[in-house]
């Protein structure tokens, strides 16, 4: 019975893409069955992971607005355990072409039922931003994961996604719980980054990983090569930071 | 007669916001009158510029959604010559309250004319997406500034951005002329910088400006302050990166 976890944050460059790449592929390495959902038009989390799509592959576009059959667009990865949707510069209409659809909010909580018992984990990828894309990521979902880059702005974004979440929690998603906040790209030479670690750990009342995720060099390469940090250097601090992250989610995931 | 150039790139967390504050300060700071436009629902610019907005503040949302009189908006920030028209959360709805409208690509282009005679330049902070508040800008400009962090993801979002950027030269803007290409967050320890920076160098046809914004604790620090860089540690790398760019950009648009 696959849990469903949304990756959002509408503030830009946080590591969304880059949680939801390393997160599900440390989680596939410890042998779950994982599937990432790309919903982001600029379809980092698809090249991210090395599949180049080909003219006529289906993709998450063709699935929430024109009902594909989810299972003919999931493709597999080079990461064992691995599959991925891939998304598509298409999906940048779906807003506007959904605005007069029934239940458009609920059109990829649909395209997940039909393929989340296939998986023990299913990460949906969420562009930055609070339109019906994430709105629809947030419906599918049972909980949400937040990147939160260690830097201001992205500490000033925490409390209007809550916000949003909270908005879908009393309406159209009452299940959506919170799975928590991830700290990423952690420079520990930074005072800011220091500062927002401390007020996040004191102040924010939801879960908070215990992981750090550093800021590294090979995490940020990795994606130029299409590959996981964890394929691409297994020995990096990064692809250690993700394995802790991925220990820790399943301990809380696992042992319920 | 005011120049209106849109700082936009659709990839999250390049420098967009950050681009807008110190470059709009710094060419405020050699003399010129300056306005940005915050036409993100974080507003980020907003607070980074240390204003901070009452319940009755009139915002980008009423201008491009009410029709209110985009003067009334205009706030003065603490540098000289430098105005804000500030932005809120309710931008977020924008999108869905415009898709009926006529000619509702056109909005933002009706509040810059009101009030563009009264600066030297404009500059409009966008959001990460390619969705209706930017198309309105890029609407709206003479010209667009595209920030291109030096990591991977930034410059494959790039051709995406080009290829809006013609559809709207191709109708709703024939006049909109690509202002150039700025390089940010270089961090020279880093070899995926020095490919990007080479990488665009070599293949982007478009203007790049020779000032690369380098990657520098204050200008990540200046926000949580309320201020530009160059008012928050004016002798830091960062400040005379902004400076450098301000008057490349200064050179190439008075020495027409
Ligand atoms: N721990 C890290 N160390 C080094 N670089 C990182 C790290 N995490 C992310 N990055 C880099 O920072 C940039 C932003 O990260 P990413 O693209 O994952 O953010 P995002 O929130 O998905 O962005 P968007 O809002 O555009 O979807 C990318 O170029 C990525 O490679
Ligand atoms: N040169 C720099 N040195 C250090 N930090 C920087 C620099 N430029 C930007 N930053 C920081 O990086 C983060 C992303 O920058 P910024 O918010 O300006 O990007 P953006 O493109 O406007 O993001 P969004 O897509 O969310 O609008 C911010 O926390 C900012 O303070
Ligand atoms: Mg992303
Ligand atoms: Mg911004």
């Amino acid at each position: 019975m696959g849990k469903v976890i949304a990756i959002a944050n509408q503030k830009g460059g946080v590591g969304k893409t880059t949680t939801a790449i390393n997160l599900a592929a440390a989680v596939a390495l410890l042998g779950k069955k994982v599937l990432i959902i790309d919903s982001d038009p600029q379809a980092n989390a698809t090249s991210g992971v090395g599949v180049v799509t080909e003219e006529d592959q289906i993709d998450i576009y063709d699935l929430v607005v024109h009902g594909e059959d989810p299972k003919e667009a999931i493709v597999a990865t080079e990461t064992p355990n691995l599959d991925i949707i891939p998304s598509s510069i298409d999906l940048v209409g779906a807003d506007l072409e959904l605005a007069s659809v029934l239940q458009r909010e609920f059109r990829m909580k649909t395209v997940v039922a039909a393929i989340k018992d296939l998986y023990d984990y299913v990460f949906i990828d969420c562009l930055p931003s609070l339109g019906l894309i994430t709105i629809n990521a947030l419906t599918a979902a049972d909980s949400v994961l937040v990147p939160v880059q260690c830097e201001f702005f992205s500490l000033e974004g925490y409390g209007k996604l809550k916000n949003t979440i909270s908005l879908i929690q009393n309406s159209i998603n009452p299940d959506l719980k919170i799975e928590g906040v991830v700290l990423t790209m952690y420079d520990k030479r930074l005072r800011m980054a220091k500062l927002v670690v401390s007020e996040v750990r004191e102040h924010v009342t939801d879960h908070v990983f215990d992981t750090l995720i550093h800021r590294n060099s090979k995490v940020g390469e990795s994606p130029s090569m299409g590959q996981p940090v964890l394929l691409y250097d297994a020995a990096s601090k990064g692809a250690i930071n993700f394995m802790n992250l991925a220990a820790e989610f399943l301990y809380l995931n696992e042992s319920e």
